[in-house]
């Protein structure tokens, strides 16, 4: 989980687009849910 | 319940964080430190995630340790 | 102005983020790329904002090169 952290806002979104995960911008009460997200679905 | 049918009856205002349904003293509490102290904040986090429930349960859940009937209420 | 009249006339509902007074199709293109597609979304950040319009005008102008008087509006 922690390499998410790493990604800049661009890349996070980039990544949800990828994956075809529907989200909500990124902002601080936010990112750790779509950075969970991505991480559940790479795994 | 009462509590949900008490809050949905009027505006919300700037009612505490602990008038909504499912938030008790101690959810409430660890909610407010983390500045969701009011209820229209809540709203704005539940706006943030695009209205999706999944989503929004998971971050309570996540960030809260609420419990799953916590989020869903 | 008649954009604004026309926004506060019905609640918001689905409408997009260029149907909020001061937000052209160029800043409207900006805040959607990053997810505030939606007029809804963007009243989520105000509330989290704890309705603080500076705070709320400040994040506009700094986060999507939104000018003062589009802030404003």
């Amino acid at each position: 989980m922690e390499e998410y952290k790493g990604l800049t806002d661009n890349e996070l979104i980039a990544r949800l687009k990828k994956y075809n995960i529907s989200h909500g911008p990124l902002v601080g009460t936010t990112r750790k849910l779509y950075e969970k997200k991505v991480y559940e679905y790479e795994k | 319940s009462q509590k949900c049918q008490n809050f949905v009856s009027e505006p919300m205002g700037n009612k505490p964080i602990t008038a909504v349904d499912g938030i008790d003293e101690e959810l409430g509490a660890k909610l407010a430190a983390k500045g969701f102290d009011k209820a229209y904040i809540l709203l704005g986090q539940f706006l943030l995630l695009k209205k999706e429930c999944a989503a929004f349960q998971n971050w309570l859940k996540s960030s809260f340790d609420a419990s799953s009937s916590e989020a869903e209420q």
